[in-house]
């Protein structure tokens, strides 16, 4: 199965 | 001090009970040209963000930048004792720690003879949309109808208080992103089209190429697959689909947030869905010329 990514992989925190 | 209101307050109940299954505390960001959540689910898979622009309210001011911490549930659970055609005003003091939510029925309901007030109201510098200003409206129109005497409104008014929270949010920095395909279609399609493929699976795989949207879903029970092509001169705004594609992109998520993002339904006629590859899509749906609300989902990606 594909793997579920967070979107902390995509986007900084500010 | 921050105050705004809202005459189809039925926006505000459709926002909390769009997003209070996805998140359960957030801030209400309050500044003076718009109020905003921003918040992810606790899983941080997705994200929602609120947008309503100061100029969608009848009347807003806000003195200083105010966030407002509110637990979802509690807040819907109050919102629903207000009639979908209640006006709602929101209040909050700049060092309070509660959130006055007044509610308004429609001017309709209930007349009364009430000259002094009216009178009294003319003339005054009250902001729009306050009482006075309401009276002052309605006094107009009735004595321009009529000619004579003064009739006023007494409105069906309801306040309740709902207690605030310090919330430390994680906010995410979002880039403005041009996405590689864009896809307008009618909402209610998105959602009868969500809904139908969770009967077969927990992962939809959303691919845009020159032939159309298709979305595929496989499971145990078989497979199921749904083809959309543009139509853009549909007879009605909202029933049209319009795809942009810089190039075909193809990503697949959970359905379950999918599903989550599809409370919003009822907000607008329209969802626009934004994809790029190996990106969060972004599923918004505009709120009239008010706002949006807006979903970010990071997608499951093979290895």
């Amino acid at each position: 199965d594909p793997r579920q990514y967070t979107l902390l992989k995509f986007y900084e925190l500010n | 001090m921050f105050e705004a209101r809202l005459t189809s307050g039925k926006i505000l109940k459709q926002l909390i009970e769009a997003l209070k299954d996805l998140v359960q505390e957030a801030n209400i960001d309050c500044s003076d040209d718009e109020i905003s959540i921003q918040a992810m689910d606790n899983s941080h898979v997705s994200l929602v963000a609120v947008s309503l622009r100061s100029g969608g309210f009848d009347h807003f001011r806000c003195d200083r930048p105010l966030s407002l911490g509110f637990n979802a549930t509690n807040m819907g659970k109050i919102l629903k004792c207000a009639g979908n055609e209640d006006a709602i005003t929101l209040k909050a003091e700049d060092d309070g720690d509660s959130l006055s939510m007044v509610f308004e029925g429609p001017n309709q309901d209930r007349i009364a003879d009430f000259g002094e007030f009216a009178r009294g109201a003319r003339g005054s510098d009250s902001p729009p949309g306050s009482r006075r200003e309401k009276c002052w409206k309605i006094d107009f129109n009735f004595a321009t109808m009529r000619g004579v005497g003064v009739l006023v409104v007494i409105f069906d008014r309801k306040i309740y208080e709902l207690k605030l929270m310090d919330i430390d949010s994680e906010q995410l920095g979002i880039p403005d992103t041009d996405y590689k395909v864009t896809i307008q279609m009618p909402s209610g399609e998105f959602q009868r089209i969500i809904r139908d493929m969770q009967v077969l699976g927990d992962t939809l795989s959303i691919s845009c190429t020159k032939e159309g949207v298709k979305f595929g879903v496989q499971g145990d029970l078989g497979t199921g697959n749904v083809l959309i092509r543009q139509n853009a001169h549909a007879e009605k705004d909202e029933d049209r689909v319009m795809i942009e594609m810089e190039e075909p992109v193809e990503l697949t998520f959970a359905l379950r947030y999918l599903n989550f993002f599809t409370k919003a339904t009822n907000l607008g006629p329209t969802v626009i869905l934004n994809m790029s590859p190996d990106v969060p899509i972004v599923v918004e749906y505009p709120i009239g010329e008010t706002g949006h609300i807006k979903y970010y989902l990071a997608p499951k990606i093979d290895e």
